[in-house]
């Protein structure tokens, strides 16, 4: 039988952008089929939009944010990834249908507050933890 | 900082019908730890006049929310552990000033049931405006707060003590008493109304109409009148039912 060619494999690049550089508008901030690699998003919540401004003093919405993006092998340094998160990615390029790739979550997230009436117009104010995101990463 | 990612042109833009609509919004009020949506009764017309306890709820907003950026070191420090803090404003004032040689006092009787189950009170404070004596009084005015624990019909009710200022008759400005010892008994019932009741002596032990001493009660303009605010710390993080 004739030998298949040996298909040429891509030269991989290990180097890795530097540690603490935001991928540049040269750099493939793409993962793979044109996506983009996991990082946060704006995300507004209006209390407007929710026609709660009768009873909400303020604010009057807030960023909450989002994270979205690829955790494509290799996760580089601005991806916050884990240790885990690495292998996974890894293990994922080996075995692509047994082991998802890692996600793209927040790793730092911070608390709002609101100020707001009850049905006593006593006026209230409560701290939410955990409702804004900091950070994004690959888990 | 852009539009959110606009959907891939497949995905087809759904609008959500009323009651999803209705749905999303329960579901964020639990996220916000509301039972509901509040329904605060209108103010009447006259009453748009900044209200004392909302303008200092915002100043408490502003430097709660001001820490955010720096991540709740000093926040924790300027308000304590405080994952809620709550104004009351519902307040009856009942004045007493008997003949000359009975004690003269001011009672004020706040609606608790608004209290939010499961939050510990880590400190509530009375607030009160003090405007400069008009009366030739001696200089040194003693503020004295108790609980009314429990009325009685044939005599004096059972009062617990809560706090003491010293301040000056020509003194101006909010005078603060710490009530956080009666915040015990409002969690075993919280559907009895809470009665703080103030007195005014003078230096030599004669009691002194709070009103004489300048202490505005409700009556006043409506950024000056009374109130009292509480600090609680969420004793668990409310388990949301999933839905």
């Amino acid at each position: 039988a004739v030998r298949p060619l040996k298909r040429r494999l891509p030269k991989k690049t290990n180097e890795l952008p530097q540690p603490n550089r935001l991928p540049g508008i040269f750099d493939d901030i793409h993962g793979s089929h044109g996506r983009h690699v996991c990082r946060r998003h704006e995300l507004y919540v209006s209390f407007q939009d929710l026609g709660w401004l009768d009873w909400v003093i303020a604010p009057q919405g807030y960023s909450a944010y989002y994270c979205e993006g690829e955790c494509s092998f290799p996760l580089d340094s601005c991806m916050n990834a884990t240790n885990h998160a690495i292998l996974q990615s890894l293990v994922h390029l080996m075995k692509p249908d047994a082991v998802p790739k890692a996600c793209c979550a927040p790793t730092k997230l911070s608390a709002t507050s609101v100020l707001y009436y009850d049905s006593s117009n006593n006026v209230i104010l409560r701290k939410h933890r955990n409702m804004v995101v900091k950070a994004c990463g690959c888990h | 900082g852009g539009p959110g990612p606009r959907p891939p042109p497949g995905c087809p833009q759904r609008r959500l019908g009323p009651r999803e609509r209705r749905d999303l919004q329960h579901e964020i009020l639990a996220v916000l730890g509301l039972p509901g949506r509040p329904r605060p009764r209108a103010p009447p017309a006259g009453a748009r006049l900044p209200a004392s306890a909302p303008l200092f709820m915002l100043d408490l907003y502003h430097a709660m929310a001001g820490d955010d950026d720096e991540d709740g070191g000093s926040r924790e420090r300027l308000l304590g552990r405080a994952d809620l803090v709550m104004s009351f404003v519902n307040m009856v004032e009942l004045d007493r000033a008997l003949g000359p040689q009975e004690p003269h006092w001011k009672e004020f009787r706040f609606d608790l049931t608004q209290i939010p189950a499961g939050e510990a009170v880590t400190a509530a404070e009375f607030r009160i405006y003090k405007l400069p004596s008009t009366h030739p009084l001696n200089r040194t005015l003693h503020v004295s707060m108790f609980e009314v624990v429990r009325e009685r019909a044939n005599r004096e009710s059972d009062l617990f003590f809560l706090d003491l200022q010293t301040l000056r008759a020509g003194d101006e400005g909010w005078l603060v008493l710490d009530v956080t010892a009666a915040s015990d008994r409002w969690l075993l019932n919280r559907n009895k109304d809470l009665g703080l009741r103030l007195y005014v002596e003078t230096e030599d032990g004669h009691s002194v109409d709070p009103g004489l001493a300048g202490l505005l009660g409700q009556r006043a303009p409506r950024s000056k009148q009374p109130f009292m605010v509480t600090f609680f710390r969420a004793s668990s993080s409310p388990i949301r039912a999933p839905r």
